[in-house]
């Protein structure tokens, strides 16, 4: 599905340069439930940035589905973002000004979904993250999980090929936190989505079927399992 | 040091009422180290807005040191707590034009700090943290769990009568969050300040010495431990 050759990612400030990824090669493919582990400042959400097209390597490539990541026109990636690609941000990147529910409506839109069903399909997705109540309130009206959530449900809701989690469950106590970890596999298992988080939540870790290990930029041990 | 007595919060939004908290009474003592434990949109963070002296009971009364913070002026309430109180918000709040050590030096001067040694103190803080090599950063430089030492850095660094830390180990591995608690509980135990905590992080809840179960607005259970 994606893969990711000898990958450097640097930030400039000014003179600095500073060395977020120092050489990632890791090779995702479909249908996989996938962590990268490792502590704060590694590179994990440098390295899900890149995955989720939402940023260039500064070397090294990144091929989704096949296609240099760096030849795609920004309309292009636009496109298999918005359609194929479900991101949880780590500090959630709500639009302050819409409601949870027009948050969602919003990235069903984007998707191309032409459907009459639009309505049904985000009051389940918010129902199914526990907000079915609350879904006319607007971010700053609500909790820092429930926010989480709405964060959560505008990913699931376009039934993407591709859900890229970073840190979903940091603000979820655990039966919440577990509950949708549950719909997460389901969607994994039974419609075959791939999905990749960064995590420092056990429960998270114990259901992973891969972890690939982060630190300092680079990858120290790529984990598989045959039993999670 | 502060009580709390059938306190009620309710969030407006035209004409519906939310009832956040719905008749709390607690009443912490100096030197506590205690958490507040619930579900996701339980009340966690209404509650330590309030003792945060941050917000005010729709009713009931709130006591910091004796005195009912509804008969202080916004001057004296602004200066208990620049002064007295360290917040960690749960979605860190730093100023985003200022550099990590701009961050906390300026609540050090808040706080009313004159001493000539401003620069030692917040680089020992952000150090302390382990942050002492980006201090020059500003928060959008940063990850997400170095954001989040950058707020606990600013709440402790004025070494304050009480610290109310809302989810601070929300986006850090285990390991820093570790050593992050080992440094709250050496002010706790060494230096006296009181410590509120909301958490869902079970390493937190485990050296906690009291835990106020909190469930839809309401108290539910208040745990005292003799052996965290
Ligand atoms: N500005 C607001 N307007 C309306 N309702 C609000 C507002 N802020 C919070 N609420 C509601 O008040 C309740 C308590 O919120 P609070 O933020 O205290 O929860 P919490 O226990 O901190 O949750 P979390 O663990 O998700 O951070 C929630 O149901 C929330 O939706
Ligand atoms: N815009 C930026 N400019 C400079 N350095 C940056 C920038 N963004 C991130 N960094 C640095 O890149 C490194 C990796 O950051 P990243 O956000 O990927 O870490 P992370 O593993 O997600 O951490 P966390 O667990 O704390 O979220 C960190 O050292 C961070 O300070
Ligand atoms: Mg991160
Ligand atoms: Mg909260």
């Amino acid at each position: 599905l994606c893969t990711l050759t000898d990958v450097k990612k640097d930030y400039r400030m000014g003179e600095v340069r500073v060395p977020a990824l120092r050489g990632v090669s890791v090779a995702i493919e479909p249908g996989e439930f996938t962590v990268f582990a490792g502590p704060s400042g590694s590179g994990k959400t440098t390295l899900l940035n890149l995955v989720g097209l939402l940023d260039v390597p500064t070397s090294g490539s990144v091929e989704m589905e096949g296609q240099d990541v760096l030849k795609l026109s920004q309309a292009e990636l636009g496109a298999l973002r918005a359609r194929r690609i479900g991101f949880i941000f780590q500090s959630f990147n709500l639009i302050p000004v819409l409601s949870a529910f027009e948050n969602v409506a919003l990235a069903l839109r984007l998707a191309g979904h032409k459907g009459g069903d639009r309505k049904e399909r985000v009051t389940r997705a918010l129902s199914q993250v526990g907000l079915g109540d609350l879904m006319d309130r607007r971010p700053s009206q609500l909790s820092g999980g429930q926010q989480q959530r709405v964060a959560i449900a505008r990913a699931l809701v376009k039934d993407p090929a591709l859900v890229i989690a970073d840190e979903p469950t940091a603000n979820l106590d655990s039966k919440t936190g577990q509950a949708i970890l549950d719909i997460m596999r389901q969607m994994n298992e039974e419609g075959g989505a791939t999905f990749l988080f960064s995590t420092h939540d056990d429960m998270v870790m114990q259901v992973a079927r891969r972890v690939v290990h982060i630190h300092d930029g680079v990858v120290i041990e790529d984990e598989h399992r045959t039993q999670p």
